[in-house]
């Protein structure tokens, strides 16, 4: 048996502050780092 | 204080419904096996972004369970603080009871406001999760609500519909050819070892192997900024000012494949799948980060890779599988 979810695709929340005008503002205070998702380097080690 | 908040799923696409309590109350939240918890904002929370979301009321639900336990979670600058209780998750029919989960009190920032999901569903190892608290995959092997240990994603780029995370099972409708297998090299995220990059069979990165995490809760591909810029440059696409690499749409026909080997096998990723079109514009799927890479380099396999990747997350085995989608 396989227990399915659908995912439905939405407009990011990227889009959603462009079409407010917010984006630019937030970006000239923050530099988004994808990195700084994941825990510390030695989270890494393999 | 923190003063935004969740900026790693800026460009998250996909999201799912799921249901706390009894009666039901819907959330919508990201299956993202790059964190561990489940979390989504309560009616304990009074911050403006919470008013803006859908907030689970434990008064009305009858199976809630409350713990006097707290849950905090750092997501890039800002972070989210709550309690943590138990109470009865629904996921794609299952009744997953007992099930520990955080709701939210404070989610500081404007940032949270827009954003198109309430919570987040994390799908990685408990090892990673915040207070220990026990994720919702490991709660349904635990229960025996599923046959199988493990899960499996397939992303669709159609707009509205097709996507799905299938728990217990793989269905092989969704995928060509057969699954290659590939060990977790440290069971925390989905972290896997990836043996090289090319384009044209010249490595441009990873020259020595180098570690790569399993991401649906990141939306591109993300690597160390000096080789993303090195593939940036090669695909001529430059930074606008809001930090996106955009690229003419016409490159799609001409530019070649970035070849990912894993575990011996070759992913190419053609310019259509690494070429991002919205309307008349494109940017690139790719991003840089920046991480103390002394350990190695790392790469985050985001959304763009696992659209052409059926990929199962087989924790029975500690392995990951890919398919072409």
């Amino acid at each position: 048996v396989v227990h399915k979810v659908p995912l439905v695709k939405k407009k990011s929340l990227r889009k959603n502050l462009i079409e407010k005008g917010l984006l630019q503002d937030y970006l000239k205070t923050h530099s988004p780092n994808p990195a700084s998702k994941y825990f510390p380097k030695d989270a890494f080690a393999s | 204080e923190s003063t935004e908040s969740l900026e790693n799923y800026l460009d998250t696409e996909y999201f799912g419904t799921i249901s706390i309590g009894t009666p039901p109350q819907e959330f919508t939240v990201i299956f993202d096996t790059g964190s561990s918890n489940l979390w989504v904002p309560s009616t304990y929370c009074h911050s403006l972004a919470c008013a803006l979301h859908k907030r689970f009321n434990p008064e009305d639900s009858s199976t809630y369970q409350a713990t006097s336990k707290t849950l905090s979670i750092t997501y890039g600058t800002g972070s989210m603080t709550g309690i943590l209780g138990y109470d009865t998750v629904k996921v794609a029919g299952i009744e997953d009871t007992n099930q520990i989960f955080g709701l939210s009190k404070t989610e500081p920032g404007l940032f949270f406001l827009f954003a198109p999901f309430d919570g987040i569903l994390g799908l990685a190892y408990p090892s990673i999760s915040a207070s220990d608290a026990t994720p919702v995959f490991d709660n349904m092997w635990n229960e025996g609500l599923v046959s199988q240990d493990l899960f499996s994603v397939y992303l669709s780029s159609d707009e509205q519909k097709g996507s799905v995370v299938m728990f217990g099972g793989i269905d092989s409708s969704y995928y060509t050819g057969s699954l290659n297998w590939v060990p977790v090299s440290h069971e925390g995220y989905w972290q896997i070892t990836m043996d090289s990059i090319t384009i044209n069979g010249e490595t441009i990165a990873c020259a020595d192997s180098c570690q790569a995490v399993v991401d649906t809760g990141t939306s591109l591909l993300a690597g160390p900024t000096s080789a993303i810029s090195s593939i940036q440059s090669y695909i001529g696409a430059s930074e606008n000012l809001l930090g996106e690499g955009t690229i003419s749409c016409s490159a799609i026909d001409s530019l070649p494949d970035v070849v990912f080997t894993i575990n011996g096998v070759q992913y190419p990723l053609p310019a259509s799948a690494y070429i991002l079109q919205e309307d008349d514009d494109c940017i690139s799927g790719f991003e840089g980060m920046n991480l103390d890479t002394s350990t190695g380099e790392l790469w985050i396999l985001g959304d763009v890779f696992i659209r052409q990747y059926f990929t199962v997350f087989d924790r029975a085995n500690n392995q990951v599988g890919f398919a072409a989608a």
